[in-house]
Order: structure tokens, then C-alpha cells, then sequence
């Protein structure tokens, strides 16, 4: 799954801090049906991860698409993702093609 | 395209 997508890309973004610090907009029935990352926090584990860049759209989290996720939906997912303590890490299946 | 024009734009949310 995802890898039929040309350019994607995975980025395993480790929880080396308290926050994710990223501000995603879009989901499905948007103008942008995919979120994509509009904002990346200083000190914000993505941040530090040094890989997610504002512009990429979020493909998958963890594996699990989300494609056809309404916005509220889509964000749950990514904030559940990085409060699970069963990973270290949260996975992003990310592309720069919009 | 106007498609597009017609779907409203999203909230940012912060996480």
C-alpha cells in the first residue's frame, strides 16, 4: 500500500520530544483532500526528525491511509499515532505531488 | 477545476 505512489516517500519521525509540532489543513470534502503539513514547530519532534517539510502530504500514518479521511478524522489519527506508547516512532508515508 | 472551486477550504490544525 502507498508504494504505488511514484514519489512517495516514508519518514519514521522518532518522539524525541513532547509535541509532534506540525500543523496539517486539508482531508476530504477540502479543497485539499489529503492533509498536507502547512506548519512545522521548532524543537517539535518532526522538527528534529529533520525529514517532514511544510508542503508534504500526508499519505499514510503508521500504515493506515488517509485517503477519504475528513479533516477532524485525519488528525485524530496523526495525534493518536504519536500519543501511543507502544511505538517510539510515528511512520508518515508522505509525497511532495499534490 | 470547478470542482475545486466548489469544495470549502480546511481548518489547521495543530498537533
Amino acid at each position: 500500500p502507498g508504494l504505488l505512489e511514484p514519489t512517495s516517500c516514508l519518514i519514521r519521525v522518532a518522539k524525541s520530544a513532547p509535541t509532534l509540532g506540525i500543523a496539517i489543513e486539508g482531508g476530504a470534502n477540502t479543497r485539499q483532500p489529503l492533509p498536507r503539513i502547512v506548519t512545522i514547530q521548532r524543537g517539535g519532534s518532526a522538527h528534529n526528525c529533520g525529514k517532514l517539510k511544510v508542503g508534504h502530504v500526508i499519505l499514510e500514518v503508521n500504515g493506515t491511509t488517509l485517503r477519504g479521511k475528513e479533516h477532524r478524522a485525519a488528525a485524530r489519527i496523526i495525534a493518536e499515532a504519536f500519543k501511543a506508547k507502544e511505538k517510539d516512532h510515528v511512520d508518515f508515508l508522505v509525497t511532495e505531488f499534490n | 477545476r470547478e470542482k475545486r472551486l466548489t469544495l470549502p477550504p480546511s481548518e489547521i490544525t495543530l498537533l
